[in-house]
């Protein structure tokens, strides 16, 4: 299984929808400060789930909509949608791809979706579920991180081990 | 959860120490131990690492890059132990000298196959050393677009 | 001690606003402002900072970069209300990518014979701007001994 | 006022006498991860009077002298010596040059030295006062330090601006 194409539109400063397709190898996302990058990896964290606002920096859910620029408006939706190739069948046979889709509107409902299906956060965590995928730390590393690891506060390290529990 | 959690402990432990010897040239002593043995499932987790030829005694005394790579071997050896199929590294490279670098990529080059890496990194070696390269840009102020700076050769993936 | 507060932060407002406009191509709002205007003695000091055509509503929404030299723009303003004759930066130039390693340099030129600069690096470009250079090396494992790369002509410094 | 002089013996990982000496401009130090470089930082802030143990990152006060390699037996005590040009007379008119020395020993008794003579850390506060001259916060500026700056507990910054006023 692997992360074949990744759609952004209205998520955080990607006001047009974006496409981005990954092969399995190493992809390497550049360019200068502030031109979006450290974006995509807040958009694949809260499209698998993600509900801590802190973790996607920002302080209120509505944040992550786009909030115009000085020759746009702001934006009344944040869509973002992950499309998985099931190769070495970690999910059930059914699918040999799947796609998961998460919305937010500035009133602050969401939805989540698999294929075009409207699903609750629960169904894509369960499809997930000992696949390894998820919000959860360690497949999914900042900087930041390297201090908390191995800070004396030990309880993020004691998490962590729980999670691959 | 007691059976389970000192297993994964112990998994965790052995994939910490192969991973430190890829990532640091030469190093005397690797472990991971719990602070009190009696009751694991509560107790603190300690990492301990001495390089060559030096006397730590405690991972607060590493340098900047040292305790990126340390934390790096910690995050992978728990990777092998639940390996979810990708793997997003947002400037963990940003610390590294030259050496350490080359370091960190023959441990990525060493999971081909197995995972996907989605790494973002402002560091030149790291960028060559990827199949495929996005280069995000904001031409026009506050809106980030993607140009597809080198794509790999369209051949299907793994 | 209220009134020498007020003055301070006033003081440092300014010279964050001056020097935010160095460190950033184009910058539509800079500002220091106190949480609770009512009580300066115990606020909260909050920082605005919207780079050309964004709109972020908190400085928690910048960039990593961004941040740095958001942070760094603040620093540089609390020195100039007291000016330290020396200056010690370790390893603040990694997170910024080639235009803003020459934005950051350009700051430091503009203290040039008021300051002195100790700077821990591993970015080639701040190693250019440098007189004099120091290598540290460790050929004998756990033992730093320094080598000098290049030194300034011995000409009497400022 | 500047740093003409750093010298090192047995801090950290200076076994060997060290001597650095610094002209008024841009000096970088640069060398590979782990060589020493922030250790150098960390002895500037030490002879300056800091006692915060955490700055200097380490747990206990004796773990800032040289602890023993493969080659060589630890030693039992840690001296750095800071000599500091008076130009602009900042420092009291007598003194055109400055220098200033602290040791650690391994029984954890300590000395300051003002020349050859020793004294105590008021001394050096008093002697530093108003220059700007002091292990404080923003004329040692570490990476780790930003995020600190900026994050949500803002007593660090309130801090900041009271050491200023
Ligand atoms: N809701 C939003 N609407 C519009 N722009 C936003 C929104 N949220 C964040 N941004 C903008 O996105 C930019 C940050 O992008 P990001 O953190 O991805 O940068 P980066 O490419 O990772 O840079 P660096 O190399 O400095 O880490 C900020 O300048 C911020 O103003
Ligand atoms: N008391 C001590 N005795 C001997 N060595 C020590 C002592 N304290 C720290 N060290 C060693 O000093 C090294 C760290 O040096 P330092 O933090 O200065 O590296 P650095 O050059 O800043 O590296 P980086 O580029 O990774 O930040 C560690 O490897 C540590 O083992
Ligand atoms: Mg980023
Ligand atoms: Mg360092």
């Amino acid at each position: 299984m692997y992360l074949a194409r990744l759609e952004l539109h209205g998520f955080k400063s990607f006001a047009q929808r974006t496409v981005f397709t990954f092969n399995g190898g190493l992809t390497a996302l550049v360019g200068p400060n502030g031109c979006g990058k450290s974006n995509v990896v807040d958009a694949i964290r809260w499209v698998l789930g993600e509900q801590r606002v802190r973790l996607l920096r920002a302080e209120r859910m509505e944040q992550l909509i786009f909030n115009g620029s000085r020759t746009r408006k702001p934006l009344g939706m944040a869509e973002v949608s992950l499309t998985l190739l099931n190769r070495e069948n970690r999910l059930p046979e059914a699918y040999t791809e799947i796609r998961i889709t998460r919305r937010l509107y500035r009133d602050g409902t969401g939805e989540y979706l698999i294929g075009d299906t409207p699903c609750r956060l629960r169904d894509i965590q369960e499809l997930f579920l000992d696949t390894g995928v998820g919000p959860n730390a360690y497949s999914i590393i900042e900087l930041r991180m390297v201090e908390e690891l191995l800070s004396e506060r030990t309880e993020e390290r004691r998490r962590l081990f729980e999670e691959a529990a | 959860a007691l059976e389970r959690f000192t297993k994964t402990l112990q998994t965790v432990r052995t994939h910490f120490q192969e991973l430190v010897r890829l990532l640091f040239e030469d190093v005397e002593e690797a472990d991971l131990r719990l602070a009190d043995p009696d009751d694991p499932l509560q107790s603190d987790i300690l990492l301990y690492l001495r390089p060559r030829g030096k006397r730590p005694t405690s991972i607060n005394q590493l340098s900047g890059g040292e305790k990126t790579l340390a934390a790096i071997a910690l995050l992978f050896a728990l990777y092998l132990v639940k390996p979810s199929p990708f793997c997003i590294l947002d400037e963990v490279d940003a610390p590294l000298d030259e050496a350490n670098t080359v370091r960190f990529l023959r441990l990525l080059a060493h999971f081909y196959g197995k995972t996907q890496f989605i790494v973002v990194t402002h560091n030149k070696r790291t960028m060559e050393a990827a199949e495929t390269l996005y280069g995000i840009t904001m031409e026009e102020p506050g809106v980030s677009r993607v140009v597809a700076v080198r794509l790999a050769e369209a051949t299907p993936s793994p």
